[in-house]
């Protein structure tokens, strides 16, 4: 039998033991997987209100909304599910999982990983809570800071000022810009 | 982010991320946290390691997969952190930290920026209950 660990990037218990408990279950002989253990572990903190970086009902965006990244790598396999800027499921990483075990892709995002989840049997719930909207709301009140934006490409400046954003008309002309243009018209520059 | 790796009783090893992103992010954006050897990367006969902090600059050097190159030379788990984190320039404070395991389960981790940077383990063979380790960065 191979020595049983798990660790997790932050001081979350809750999280830890949850994974720790499929690794190593107190009521079995039947050891889980490590697969299953980073899952639980990750779903346990999607599930916890009290963590602020993880799960729904936080870090609204720009709009107010919460979307979910998330990943789970089989180092046996290295096989990989993720999903990304995905809105409306909770369980992020188990559909990450599922992305893995399901598919031979790797990576879904945005509203199709949504509609990847429903398939899968997921119900589909809203991330945005009255937690992530106040925060959205103290926000905007605080001029939209802060902001992701660089402060020169923008109109109205996104240092003072909340959007609707357009961009900078007065910079087009800037070499930075000109490049970035010269880039979008090569027609084999994409994935 | 949460980032999580687990050797289990079969030495197999996974990686897991989950994360709801920067505040305020402009709609669309998304960090490390989902891309593989960034966020997390794990092969199974070496370790595993996870990141997390400042996403959109972290993932531009794929540290994880940094780390799991170094534990590949041999490096130990916390020198390997290390030595990762030293490849990112920025020229503004930032913020991010590193967490590795070996397939033989050994642990380590290293941060930039934080005051307060702690991470958590569970194993039987230290106290089987899960530990804070504190990481001065």
């Amino acid at each position: 039998q191979s020595p049983i660990i798990i660790v997790n990037t932050w001081p979350f218990s809750n999280a830890t033991d949850a994974g720790w408990n499929v690794l190593s279950p107190s009521n079995s002989t039947l050891f889980g997987s490590s697969i299953d253990a980073v899952v639980a572990a990750c779903t346990n903190a999607e599930d916890d209100p009290n963590i602020e970086s993880v799960g729904y009902g936080c870090s609204p965006d720009e709009n107010g909304h919460t979307l979910l990244d998330a990943m789970v790598m089989d180092g046996k396999t290295m096989e990989v599910g993720a999903v990304a800027s995905m809105p409306d499921i909770r369980q992020a990483s188990q559909v990450a999982r599922d992305v893995l075990l399901s598919t031979k892709h790797t990576l879904l995002v945005g509203p199709l990983a949504a509609e990847f989840a429903k398939s899968r049997g997921y119900k589909p719930t809203s991330l945005d809570t009255s937690k992530s909207h106040n925060l959205w709301i103290k926000w905007q009140k605080n001029n939209c800071q802060p902001n992701f934006r660089k402060s020169a490409d923008w109109v109205p400046d996104p240092v003072t000022s909340c959007g609707p954003y357009r961009t900078n008309v007065s910079d087009i002309n800037s070499p930075k810009l000109k490049d970035q243009r010269i880039k979008k018209l090569d027609i084999n520059n994409h994935d | 982010t949460i980032g999580v790796i687990a050797l289990d009783a079969y030495g197999s090893m996974a990686v897991g991320t989950s994360t709801s992103g920067s505040t305020y992010k402009i709609p669309g954006r998304v960090g490390d946290s989902p891309i593989p050897g960034a966020g997390g990367y794990v092969v199974d006969n070496i370790g595993g390691a996870v990141a997390t902090g400042d996403g959109d600059l972290m993932m531009r050097y794929l540290l994880s997969f940094q780390v799991v190159d170094y534990l590949r030379q041999g490096i130990g788990p916390t020198e390997a952190c290390k030595r990762a984190l030293r490849s990112v320039r920025s020229k503004e404070e930032w913020y991010g930290a590193l967490v590795a395991l070996t397939n033989r389960g050994e642990y380590g981790s290293a941060c930039v920026g934080f005051t307060d940077f702690k991470y958590s383990v569970r194993a039987s063979w230290i106290g089987n209950q899960t530990n804070i380790i504190a990481v001065s960065c």
